[in-house]
């Protein structure tokens, strides 16, 4: 299983409707400070269910919404697609391709889809249950977190290892 | 009688020593259960040598020991329990050339039967990529992506 | 009638303003006192806008903005209370090759009234200095220091 | 006022007798990984009277005297001293120049000077009263601490800009 292609409007700093293919392999992601790289992690982590704002620096929920610059007014809704190879059935889908959507609006309302079928946010997360990508995950590391491993009480650690086994 | 965990944790323990020493080109690293009365509660102690020096509490280790170290263990576990994908937000920050170097080297491997997608300012690292992307704001405020070969890198890292 | 603090607190406000004004090449920032009915116990307030984007909360910032932010605010005291040395452990780590070369040139401005001493693996910042010590573990695991000229640094920096 | 000499022997890795000149403009420090580059802030908070080893990445006090490496043993003493051009007279003694020293043995016992004169911890401390370079200080960060300054309490703000008034 892998990720095959992300797309993005309105989330954060992505105003522009933005396509990104990745490759299999190896990824890299450079540009300057603050152009919007890890917006790209937060807006994976957020079209793969991630329910608290705070884990992608925001603190009211609409904060993922397009909020305006000095030449481009503020947007109503937030939308992040990805689309997943899923030719080892890693999730439990018969489809070889399997795509994740969510919006989010400005008037508070969400949708969820998976293959264009509305679906609610549990149905997201209890997609990936056992894939070894819960919470305490080895998978992601957001930017300044990798000391967390190593910093956190000894049964933090125990925790994660715990995901992991 | 072991528990569950406490196998599950050997394995992890056996793939840090491993993995750790890859890394670091030697030393030695440790995980183990804390001394305590319930092994269901007991947390994980982690111990490191770093080549040449002496087993030191973590806390005296220094910022880029720490960030390759923790590097080690992240990936011992990926080694142990593949991730079907893996995003690292700058985590090449703190290390030096020398082992910087050493981590392009070891994740261009891992990058075989995992998918990576890694955010950095480092030459080495971008240089174990299959596919560049730059981001930049050419209109102030609004993120735009494109695709990059390693030559053009140089005009857009940051 | 404002209290000893908000006096201070202005004087503040005004040289992180002009501060933060300088290192970015723009935008606005600004300190201020909680609302809170007792003005001795209020804490501080700070808000910031990044040239050509909205004002943000702090937590939205990226990492080489807030980090920007933070060595702006800091630079800021500095000038309006200079203290007799300023000891900075690799703080320019976080930013990009632009925003590092005006962190250079800030910097070394501020020495001309400042002692500084300053860690970092960055050569921007390594060619502002006045003296570089070079260290080194030639023997594993014992520590030795070095008066370096720039050339000399290719070599051994990290 | 600006610091001018620094010597070390016994202080964490600097198991060798160590002395840096220092410029009283722009010095710049390098190195690789795990050298000893943030052990040399150490010293220099140490000496000037830093109470807590937790401020010094140690957790016993004992961390803080060579312990050994693979072909050196461990020291039974940390000697740091600092000579601090005094020709302005920030700090209130009649003396243009002011030395500094700290030394800690393995028996537990500690030993402070003042040009040479022993004196107590708290002597030192209280020579830096008012001189700007209290705890809640501004001019010495350290690895990793930049974001506190934003990170903290908007309290702990306060508490930062009161000591600095
Ligand atoms: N809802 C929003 N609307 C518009 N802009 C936003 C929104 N949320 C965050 N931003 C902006 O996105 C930028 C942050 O982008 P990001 O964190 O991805 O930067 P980065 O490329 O990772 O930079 P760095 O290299 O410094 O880590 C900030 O300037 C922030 O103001
Ligand atoms: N009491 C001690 N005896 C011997 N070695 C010690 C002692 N305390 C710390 N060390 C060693 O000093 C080294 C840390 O040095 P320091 O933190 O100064 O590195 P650094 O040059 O700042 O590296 P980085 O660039 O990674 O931040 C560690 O390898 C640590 O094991
Ligand atoms: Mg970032
Ligand atoms: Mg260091």
């Amino acid at each position: 299983m892998h990720l095959k292609r992300l797309e993005i409007k309105g989330f954060k700093s992505f105003a522009d409707y933005t396509e990104i293919h990745l490759d299999p392999g190896m990824n890299i992601i450079v540009g300057p400070n603050g152009c919007g790289k890890s917006n790209v992690v937060d807006a994976i982590r957020w079209v793969l269910g991630e329910p608290n704002i705070r884990q992608l620096r925001g603190q009211r929920n609409e904060d993922i919404i397009f909020n305006g610059s000095d030449e481009k007014r503020p947007l109503g809704m937030a939308m992040v697609e990805i689309t997943i190879d899923n030719s080892n059935h890693v999730l439990p889908l018969d489809y070889n391709e399997v795509t994740l959507a969510r919006k989010y609006y400005r008037s508070g309302e969400s949708e969820f889809f998976i293959n264009r079928s509305p679906v609610r946010l549990k149905d997201i997360n209890q997609l990936f249950t056992g894939t070894g990508m819960g919470k305490q995950g080895y998978s992601i590391i957001g930017q300044g977190e990798l000391e967390t491993v190593l910093k956190g009480q000894p049964f933090d650690r125990r925790l994660m290892l715990e995901e992991a086994s | 009688m072991s528990t569950d965990f406490q196998q599950f944790l050997s394995l992890a323990d056996e793939s840090f020593q491993q993995t750790f020493r890859e890394i670091f080109g030697g030393g030695e690293a440790q995980l183990s259960l804390q001394q305590e009365e319930d092994p269901f509660t007991a947390g994980v102690e982690i111990m490191v040598k770093m080549p040449g020096k002496k087993a030191q509490s973590l806390n005296l280790l220094s910022g880029g020991e720490r960030a390759l170290t923790c590097i080690a263990f992240i990936f011992a576990l990926l080694r142990l329990r593949p991730a079907p994908f893996c995003l690292l937000d700058e985590i090449d920050a703190a290390l030096d050339q020398t082992n910087l170097v050493r981590f392009a080297h070891f994740i261009k491997n891992m990058a075989e039967s995992t998918q990576f997608i890694v955010i950095t300012h480092r030459q080495a690292t971008i240089e174990a990529g299959k596919k560049i992307y730059g981001v930049t704001m050419p209109q102030n405020g609004v993120s735009s992506v494109l695709s990059l070969t390693l030559p053009e890198v140089e005009s857009i890292a940051g």
